[in-house]
C-alpha cells in the first residue's frame, strides 16, 4: 500500500481525509500563522452536516453566528481576507435574518479551499514538517 | 448552555477525520 505522507500529496481531499495528515497541516499553518483557514473549513463542514430538523434550530443559528463573527466578520484575519466581499454580505445576511440553510457557508468554504490550494498546500507539501514525517 | 466557542469546537471536531 501507499504510504500515508505520499497519499496526501496527491491531493488536498486525500490530506484532510486523514487525521493524521490533518493534524501534520494543522500544525505547519498553525506556525505561519493561518490554522484558522484550515479550523474554518472545517467549521463549514460540520455546519453543513448539522441538517435542519437535527437539533435544534436555536443551536444552528447561534453556530451560524460564532462562525461569522470569529471568521468573516474582522477584515483582518486570515480568513476574511480570502472571502469575496458578496459571499460576506451573503452570510451577513443569512445571520441576521435568521435564516440559515445548511449551504450558507459553501461558497466562502470553496474559496478558502481555493486559497489552501494555491497557497498553503504545495508550500506545506516542501515543508521541513512534511519532509521530516514522509 | 454551550458558549459560543464551545459550539464551534465541537463543530470542528465533527467535522474532522476520524483515526482509522
Amino acid at each position: 500500500p501507499t504510504p500515508p505522507a505520499l497519499r496526501w500529496a496527491g491531493s488536498l481531499h486525500s490530506l484532510l481525509d486523514d487525521r493524521d495528515g490533518t493534524q501534520l497541516f494543522r500544525s505547519f499553518l498553525r506556525e505561519e500563522g493561518c490554522a484558522d483557514l484550515l479550523d474554518f473549513w472545517f467549521a463549514c463542514s460540520g455546519f453543513r452536516k448539522l441538517a435542519p430538523g437535527e437539533g435544534s434550530e436555536e443551536k444552528r443559528l447561534k453556530l451560524a453566528r460564532a462562525i461569522y463573527k470569529k471568521y468573516v466578520l474582522h477584515g483582518a484575519g486570515v480568513v476574511a481576507r480570502r472571502v469575496k466581499p458578496a459571499t460576506k454580505s451573503f452570510i451577513r445576511d443569512c445571520v441576521l435574518r435568521q435564516l440559515v440553510d445548511p449551504a450558507a457557508f459553501d461558497q466562502a468554504q470553496t474559496e478558502v479551499q481555493a486559497a489552501i490550494e494555491e497557497h498553503s498546500y504545495p508550500l506545506f507539501l516542501k515543508s521541513d514538517i512534511y519532509l521530516e514525517y514522509a | 448552555i454551550d458558549s459560543e466557542d464551545d459550539l464551534l469546537q465541537e463543530c470542528i471536531s465533527s467535522a474532522m477525520p476520524k483515526k482509522k
